[in-house]
């Protein structure tokens, strides 16, 4: 697992974060929804709880849909290329590419593969941007959620024992929950071996 | 667009794998250093943009010749993505960087925590 410089992470006066979305999005609830349990699975791992505001000026994060040049610098690429991108702590940015298509997929399945096509699977790609936002930079564990890449049809929820070893060297484990042993030892179970490098 | 289940995907879909907005980087498996390569200037964006090369000139600046900084980016990208360290454009590193992928960059400042920048243990088997 790797951090961004400096290893910035949310003040620990702020355990209880909130998100909204742009509102010109329009967004389902159903899109909603797979948000909602991107969050939950790094709440699973810490001591962070996230909350849904209908406000983008008071919450902490802010997601949106933009296609290409959307003022931040980062323009977006099209289909494919680039999916996504966000900021590290405290800034709390989250933009996807509005030209992707995605899918969004039943809860229950955390890994998989579709037949190989290009539509990408949201709420991988929504979980991996929230280690952003939480202050993990990119790791080269091939099935660790912060790993940069993911193949259109592929699924990948589940953290992976590098990924919360990396959150929880930020924030600790969840007071409340098992320390997210449970969910590494799931990820192992579902995810296969790690890459086999020791770092 | 957001499709609900797979059922929804229009078949097209199935066929545009590699539909990719880097899927040109593919023409340049093969290539290595010395060459100059239609092309090349593209690829030296890419890993401009995701903290590979680092350099004060405005990324339009980039030419096509293969030369030791773009071979060093190589180097380091197949360090990261575990891949075997040729420093040439191989097959499985165009597939590799062809992928989607996260807009965040892997280097910052010319640094990476990923494997290029750590201490590696490990064991030649």
């Amino acid at each position: 697992y790797s951090f961004f410089p400096g290893k910035p992470r949310w003040p620990s006066r702020k355990r209880d974060l909130t998100y909204a979305f742009v509102p010109q999005n329009n967004l389902t609830d159903e899109v909603k929804r797979v948000f909602a349990r991107a969050f939950t699975r790094w709440s699973e791992v810490t001591p962070l709880n996230f909350t849904r505001s209908e406000s983008i000026l008071r919450a902490d994060i802010v997601i949106g849909f933009f296609a290409g040049e959307h003022g931040d610098g980062e323009p977006f690429d099209g289909a494919m290329g680039t999916l996504a991108h966000a900021s590290s702590p405290p800034t709390g940015m989250f933009h996807l590419d509005g030209d992707e298509d995605w899918l969004i997929s039943e809860g229950e399945i955390s890994r998989g593969i579709l037949p190989v096509t290009s539509v990408v699977d949201l709420e991988s790609v929504a979980v991996h941007e929230i280690g952003h936002l939480l202050g993990l930079g990119h790791s080269s564990v091939e099935n660790a959620i912060m790993y940069p890449a993911i193949a259109g049809g592929d699924r990948k929820v589940e953290l992976a024992k590098d990924d919360i070893e990396g959150i929880q060297h930020l924030y600790g484990g969840n007071p409340n929950g098992d320390g997210g042993s449970q969910a590494s030892r799931r990820s192992e179970t579902s995810g296969g071996a790690e890459s086999g490098v020791d770092s | 667009k957001f499709y609900t289940n797979v059922s929804s995907i229009p078949p097209l879909h199935f066929l545009n794998a590699t539909r990719s907005a880097w899927e040109t980087f593919e023409k340049l498996t093969g290539c290595h250093v010395g060459e100059k390569i239609d092309g090349l200037s593209k690829l030296k964006q890419y890993f401009h943009r995701f903290g590979y090369i680092t350099t004060t000139t405005a990324g339009d600046n980039f030419t096509d010749d293969f030369d030791d900084v773009l071979q060093s980016a190589i180097n380091t990208y197949q360090k990261n993505f575990n891949l075997k360290v040729t420093g040439n454009l191989d097959a499985s590193t165009l597939r590799q960087i062809v992928k989607p992928r996260c807009g965040n960059p892997d280097m910052i400042d010319g640094t990476s925590e990923m494997n290029a920048g750590k201490k590696l243990r490990t064991t030649e088997r």
